[in-house]
């Protein structure tokens, strides 16, 4: 053999026409291959599935929403005193918490879920300063531009924005829901009847809207922490960092403004990290959809296998608006975790009914236009907390 | 559990992170 290899002449000719068409036809086959398939609706709508290995559907079998709850309830229940700093000291080593960070004594934490649900000492999370900070403690799992309306999950795996975060002319149960002070009556009709899918929706989240009354401007101070001055002080600072005026106008095209892109970040919690999570940037968060979905984990690992994980999963879409025109924000639950509490939506209920009730794609939504009449929405500082993920 | 994060910015914005890193409330994600 090693004669062979360093005797042996190599001798070049030129392939047959038909080998160089046959390859051509091999690599179109392969191509053809690579496709995903998409399943859509009779509007053209894409259709999520469960779409993994047969670990995936495994997984999809089991009642995870009721496994999520009885973790929950679990996790409720009130330890002994004596009990409490060795047991979290025991989670916190398992799961690597820095319970130099804690607000309170190990003592005061009634369960693993108040624990969970802890809050850090003032100033142990400084605020660069830069237009976008992270939420969240956590891992980057992947970030990017939004290309064709699709977001990537992992490499070469993507998932539709429009299911993401919502596209009204899919499911038929979608219910507007009035923020927590606001009188369902007043509820103006042309304000929702014109919102149409997400491409309209960040038109109409850019726009404004001057259907206030001054009855809901009392409403919206009252939702509010602290006294009016604080909350007009707020408001003002937000729109001093946004950089734009206290009254936008409405925005005409339904694409993304000349100049400007679609971006994504994901951000995953792993179990032993802070739960709470906080704006990234100074915004207005306009509206939010709850769409009840499963609850699978959302670790790595099965991010990598189980296509579409973010938009079959249950979730809370916060979009409005920051400096550059559309932002929206969508902490997603996962089995451990399915309550997602948002601080200044007091109607919102995470992980409660049945998945049947709600089919793939439908969502809730309300409103905050009565959280502010200056900026007409919620307005949020950079770092300030928003809300977090509770056990179950 | 997860945060997804979808904005419009400037064709200029640049991300300060890499995949698989560590972040905590309040530090640089992009600018």
């Amino acid at each position: 053999l090693a004669n062979a290899w360093k005797q042996t002449p190599t001798t070049w000719y030129p392939l047959p026409i038909a080998v160089g068409a046959l390859l051509l036809i091999a690599i179109q086959y392969r191509k053809r291959l690579g496709q995903k398939e998409v399943y859509v609706d009779e509007e053209g709508h894409e259709v999520v599935k469960l779409k993994g290995p047969w670990t995936v559907h495994v997984m999809g079998a089991l009642p995870l929403r009721n496994v999520s709850r009885v973790w929950g309830y679990v996790n409720s229940l009130e330890l002994p005193v004596w009990a409490r700093p060795a047991g979290f000291k025991v989670y916190a080593w398992i799961f690597g918490c820095n319970l130099d960070e804690v607000e309170k004594d190990l003592k005061e934490y009634a369960s693993l879920g108040d624990f969970f649900y802890r809050k850090l000492k003032d100033g142990t999370r400084p605020v660069a300063d830069v237009i976008l900070v992270s939420p969240a403690d956590g891992t980057v799992l992947h970030f990017g531009t939004i290309k064709g309306g699709r977001v990537e999950q992992i490499k070469g795996s993507t998932y539709s924005l429009d299911a993401l975060l919502g596209i009204e002319t899919r499911g038929t149960s979608r219910k507007e829901v009035m923020f927590a002070t606001r009188d369902m009556a007043e509820a103006d009709d042309k304000h929702f009847a014109d919102i149409n899918g997400i491409e309209y929706s960040l038109q109409e989240l850019l726009g404004t809207r001057a259907h206030n009354t001054p009855s809901e401007r009392t409403d919206a101070s009252v939702s509010q922490e602290g006294s009016l001055k604080d909350v007009v002080a707020h408001d003002a600072s937000v729109a001093s960092e946004m950089g734009a005026r206290p009254t936008l106008e409405r925005r005409k095209s339904l694409a993304v403004a000349p100049g400007n892109a679609l971006y994504f970040c994901v951000i995953y919690l792993a179990p032993g990290d802070y739960h709470r999570f906080h704006s990234p940037t100074a915004w207005v968060v306009e509206k939010r959809r709850h769409f009840v979905g499963d609850l699978f984990s959302v670790s790595p690992w099965m991010a990598k296998r189980l296509e579409n994980l973010f938009v079959l999963n249950e979730r809370v879409a916060l979009l409005g608006r920051w400096k550059f025109g559309f932002f929206g924000m969508v902490p997603v639950g996962a089995t451990n975790v399915g309550s997602i509490k948002i601080n200044f939506d007091k109607d919102l209920r995470t992980n409660v009914g049945s998945r049947r009730d709600h089919p793939l794609g439908t969502y809730t939504e309300a409103v905050y236009s009565a959280a502010s009449p200056i900026l007409d929405g919620q307005p949020l500082l950079k770092a300030q907390e928003m809300g977090g993920f509770c056990l179950g | 559990s997860t945060v997804v994060l979808v904005f419009e910015a400037p064709q200029d914005f640049q991300f300060l992170v890499k995949d698989g890193q560590k972040v905590r409330v309040g530090q640089p994600l992009g600018d």
